[in-house]
């Protein structure tokens, strides 16, 4: 079943935010999915309730060969999921050399999970370049590139465009269908965060998904370690994801 | 001189705007001050004004053992800046492996400018694990944790306490007395905020250099490649922006 991978040359923008309530929300329509938590920041789990002290999980271990059968959690919401498990910057730095040396240590495991003609797999990265990144995206159905409604996410709209973000020259033309983009944290009544907004749209067209506006309720579903469809299914931005994910499901046969 | 690093487990904090502008508060109280971009996201230049166009820089050639002091550039501000210059996601990981294999590629010419006893240097950093971080840290007179007062971050505090995002075990020690946090994009207004603010307060105490509200000039700032305190002086952001630099230049001495 298809892989959908959150990623971003910018850090903050609310990857593992819309990683953790799009599985939720694929979930919700009847799917079966695995969110997979590739950033050794160890943060997607917070989204499915699980305790901050809970320090397992896979892709920490991938140097072990780990069996990520044993490694996945039942969590409240139906979305089986696979933490990253807990490392420091010594253990995240050796596992990106392992990775190097070793490509196989994540791309067997992969390819045993999407194996699963029935499992869908929404896979959070890390910000920037990333060993995990290069080894996902040949695997992805789809890669959504997010980005704020901001100066600093505008400034990196080319490196995305051109494919740089994912690895330039042949590489591009293997990602170009498949790359989409999702804007995050807009304010309509802020001025910038509109011309910010109208910009990206041009320059994407039809491969924006859609746009989140920002919503306390967002902030407030994480600091609950809830799901916003759970804390606030009638908030304007539960609406905007409703309509983010009829936009994957919509790019999804053209995969 | 002394080196101060801005770093984070957790993206788009404001590592790359709060460096930036320390830089040029520091400047304009009459410190020589260079501004480093160790972020193959190559953003710190923006900030100075350098077209999105303008790809060069220093630390992208690194395995090329380039002389730092060609790839300087003077900007209005006065602060001298190295950026990083424009790399691809392979040439981003190509230069981790390069650092890994010879950490010196780094060492050498950040012992070089540290050397000339006038210059202040302010470092930005990627989000979170780099080899860079491992390879500045020990040089550095102050390593400055930026987080936001918000969850995402909040869970990250424990990473920050115990020195993991540095390296655990002995480094921790090493490093004691040399780490500090600054809380950015506080909203006073929000009850969110205010919460995770109080508690990063408790738990860091003397630590806490500072908080910088989130402010619309800000961003208003960078949209137009502009510094903080030539684009709005007076605004409340730029208040606070003082206070963390007479925060930074009170902890200075203990270094
Ligand atoms: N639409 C939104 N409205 C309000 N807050 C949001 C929204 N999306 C994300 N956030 C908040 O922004 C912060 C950053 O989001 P998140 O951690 O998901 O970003 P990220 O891209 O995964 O960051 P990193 O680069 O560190 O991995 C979180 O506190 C999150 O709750
Ligand atoms: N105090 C503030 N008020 C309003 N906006 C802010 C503030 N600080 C930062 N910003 C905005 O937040 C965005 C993220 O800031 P910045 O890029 O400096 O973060 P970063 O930690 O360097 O991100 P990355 O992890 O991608 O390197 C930018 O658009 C910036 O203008
Ligand atoms: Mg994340
Ligand atoms: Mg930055």
């Amino acid at each position: 079943m298809p892989l959908i991978c959150f990623a971003s040359p910018k850090g903050g923008v609310g990857k593992t935010t819309l990683a953790a309530n799009v599985a939720d929300a694929l979930r919700r329509s009847g799917q079966r999915v695995l969110a997979l938590d590739l950033d050794p920041q160890n943060a997607l789990r917070l989204h499915f309730g699980l305790p901050l002290q809970d320090n397992e999980g896979f892709a920490h271990e991938l140097a072990r060969r780990p069996d990520w059968r044993n490694a996945v959690r039942e969590t409240p919401s139906g979305v089986i999921l696979l933490p990253h498990g807990a490392v420091d910057i010594i253990g995240a730095l050796d596992l990106a050399t392992a990775l190097e040396r070793e490509p196989e240590l994540l791309a067997a495991p992969l390819r045993a999970i999407l194996a699963d003609p029935d499992l869908m797999v929404v896979a959070d990265m890390p910000p920037g370049a990333s060993r995990a990144l290069t080894l996902v995206a040949p695997h992805a159905a789809m890669i959504v590139a997010v980005l704020l409604a901001d100066a600093g996410s505008a400034a990196l709209v080319p490196e995305i465009e051109s494919g740089r973000f994912l690895g330039a020259g042949s590489m591009t033309a293997l990602f170009a269908g498949r790359l989409r983009v999702a804007l995050n944290q807009l304010e309509p009544e802020s001025r910038l965060s509109a011309a910010a907004a109208e910009s990206v749209a041009r320059r994407f067209g039809p491969r924006l998904l859609g746009a989140i506006r920002r919503d306390v309720a967002v902030a407030e579903a994480l600091a609950s370690q809830r799901l916003l469809l759970d804390l606030a299914p009638g908030s304007l931005a539960a609406q905007d994801l409703a309509a983010l994910v009829r936009g994957i499901a919509a790019a999804r046969p053209a995969m």
